[in-house]
């Protein structure tokens, strides 16, 4: 999968995801990514996030609503995501799975569980170039 | 003194990050960018886990899963299980730009997506089937999803039939890395 989550010239913000799913998955099957709130969320007053894993289980906490929520409630973009991620390992200890979020203003973090570290990739107008950043899980 | 426009993307994809931050750059908005940017880990497969020929389902068949959501209204598109269309991300933005629906699902959302203009071709390459092949003839269908069913679907393929005892607990097995995610 694919997660992402853009802010524009004029303050607007979307996000998104693609992904082929789990491999081997039973015909039908769907995961978190195309569900609003677990692949992705964005809300203008806020910020947006995006999620990433294991989707049978993400999309069961709606990780990237939570995310965004938390940054509603005054908390920094990794402390979002932390919490997020942190939601669905009180319930599945072994799952895989990572949250970027994003706030309005620009600030972002990220935060994973179930790997060692999990990379992401940024492009602002700080640095002209794209940069991939680890967050250790 | 905000920090935007700006992109951020789940793994190490650059070249969808690269193509978002061009689309903001030019003054084009978050929806495009996000739109373009995936599209082009669609294309380029990015690490088999986005786009045609990857994750084949138990029928050897890769179906895609994509959402686009606006910030501004609120607005959401999604297709779940589409089959036969390779622009996944882009038949999300015409669920979002041409419905009042939110969320379109497999055949029916193929359908369209053929309407609104897109290609209808298989998403199988020699790569999947191989991959597919392999799991059903040397690997005995292993892993899967199936639990309480027989014959034993950690040892056999399918078909199944449900079983009602569930006195022994079946583990999930691990079978999400970062090769193999949503």
């Amino acid at each position: 999968t694919i997660g992402m989550v853009a802010v524009d010239r004029q303050g607007d913000i979307a996000a998104g995801t693609s992904t082929n799913g789990a491999r081997f998955k039973m015909p039908g099957r769907i995961g978190d990514s195309p569900i609003p709130g677990a692949g992705a969320y964005a809300d203008n007053t806020v910020g947006g996030a995006a999620a990433t894993g294991d989707g049978d289980v993400m999309l069961r906490f709606l990780p990237s609503f939570l995310a965004v929520e938390e940054m509603r409630r005054g908390a920094a973009p990794t402390a979002a995501a932390e919490t997020a991620v942190a939601r669905i390992a009180a319930h599945y200890p072994a799952f895989m799975g990572a949250v970027v979020a994003l706030a309005k203003d620009g600030t972002y973090g990220a935060a994973c569980h179930g790997i060692h570290q999990f990379p992401f990739v940024v492009f602002d107008q700080k640095a002209e170039e794209c940069r991939t950043e680890h967050v250790l899980c | 003194e905000p920090n935007t426009p700006i992109v951020i993307t789940t793994w190490n994809f650059k070249n969808s990050t690269i193509k978002a931050w061009e689309v903001l750059k030019t003054g084009g908005t978050a929806l495009d960018a996000v739109e373009q940017g995936a599209s082009v880990c669609e294309a380029q497969q990015c690490a088999g886990t986005v786009g045609f020929g990857g994750s084949p389902d138990e029928d050897g068949e890769t179906t895609l899963d994509a959402l686009i959501m606006d910030g501004k209204t609120m607005n959401v598109g999604a297709v779940g299980a589409l089959r036969r269309v390779k622009s996944a991300i882009s038949v999300a933005r015409h669920v979002l730009e041409h419905s009042y629906h939110s969320f379109l699902v497999g055949e029916l959302a193929t359908q369209f997506a053929e309407q609104m203009g897109f290609p209808v071709e298989s998403l199988t390459t020699p790569k999947s089937k191989q991959m597919w092949k392999k799991w059903r003839n040397e690997d005995n269908c292993q892993p899967n999803f199936w639990m309480y069913v027989k014959p034993d679907p950690r040892q056999n393929c399918g078909p199944y039939t449900k079983i009602t005892s569930r006195h022994q607990h079946w583990a999930r097995p691990q079978k999400v890395d970062e090769h193999n995610h949503d």
